[in-house]
């Protein structure tokens, strides 16, 4: 695992974070709730906790579908290349190209890996990482490896994900190690997926 | 675009093999010396996930030098590829397959390549009226 330059991280007295959908972006609950999965996963191993609220202008993170410019100075490309990107702590910037063919569903066994479609919860948990404070790994299996398959799904935290997460925020008091614990965000536990 | 599962997607979806940085391909063994049309391009990418510093200007050449070079060379340690310095066809092959937007370097930092974090054993040892600090890099 890597952190960023400095190893920013959330501070102690802001670990209960919040996060919230662009409203102009008029998203379904069944796209929330990939993302509501994709903090799970985080939060299943780690001291954080995330809930999603209504206030786009006062969430700890907001998350929004943009295309090309969109005044980051981080433009998108349209289809396949970069497919989004998400700032360190504590900007909590997430931004996700609109341009790109997102399934939402898990179920990607009949995916054909020459398709121009890519797995949302696999790029959520990817770049939940970087909002958290990790920077991009060079150890393949993890989802903190910069670049994803057209086709693939990879949503399972790897030890070296664990490793680098715990180093900044410690440990989830109910993770033993081995599967993770009961969720704990509140949206998970609304969602429909779950 | 959002697809409720992978069987929605449209045919003219699931058959493309049009991949976003195609044009990368054309580069395929280039290596130092040579000037190719359009190689400024894949300065550009390597500038924009920052294996080019910010400090060259946008105006690159399409003249494969140091500059290119080195870029290769330290992607291809990020990507635990053989480190050839050349755009050989792994690793344009890797170049074009999608990716995170953010960059793999910071500020001239490589953050992946840098590994795990170096964790330090702090003991004291009691000798003198002072204890001295020990550390052991593991």
């Amino acid at each position: 695992y890597a952190l960023f330059p400095g190893e920013p991280r959330w501070p102690r007295d802001r670990r209960d974070l919040t996060y919230a959908f662009d409203p102009r972006n008029k998203l379904t609950d069944e796209v929330k709730s990939v993302f509501a999965r994709a903090f799970g996963r985080w939060s299943d191993v780690t001291a954080l906790s995330f809930t999603n609220v209504e206030s786009f202008s006062s969430s700890d993170i907001t998350i929004g579908f943009y295309t090309g410019d969109h005044g980051d100075g981080e433009s998108f490309d349209g289809v396949l290349g970069t497919l989004a990107h998400a700032f360190s702590p504590p900007s909590g910037k997430f931004h996700l190209d609109a341009d790109e063919n997102w399934v939402v569903s898990g179920d990607l066994d009949s995916f054909l890996s020459v398709t121009a479609a890519v797995d949302l919860e696999s790029v959520a948990v990817h770049e939940i990482g970087h909002l958290l404070g990790l920077g991009h790994s060079s150890v393949e299996e993890s989802i903190m490896y910069p670049t994803i398959t057209t086709g693939k799904r990879k949503v399972d935290l790897t030890s070296d994900d664990v490793e680098g997460i715990q180093y900044l925020y410690g440990a989830n008091p109910n993770f033993n190690g081995t599967s993770p614990p009961a969720a704990t965000t509140r949206e998970r536990d609304t969602g429909s997926f779950s | 675009w959002f697809f409720p599962n992978s069987t929605a997607i449209p045919p003219s979806l699931r058959n493309t093999t049009r991949v976003f940085w195609d044009a990368f391909s054309n580069f395929t063994g280039c290596h130092r010396g040579q000037n190719v049309d359009g190689l400024f391009r894949i300065k550009k990418y390597f500038q924009r996930f920052g294996y080019i510093p910010e400090t060259f200007t946008g105006n690159f050449t399409d003249d494969f030098d140091d500059i290119l070079k080195s870029a290769i060379e330290l992607y291809q340690k990020n990507f635990r590829l053989n480190v050839t310095g050349q755009l050989d066809a792994l690793t344009i092959k890797h170049i074009v397959v999608p990716r995170c937007g953010n960059p793999d370097v910071v500020n001239g930092t490589s953050l992946m390549h840098s590994g795990r974090r170096k964790t330090f054993e702090v003991s004291f040892s009691p000798g003198g009226k002072v204890p001295r600090l020990h550390t052991v890099k593991r």
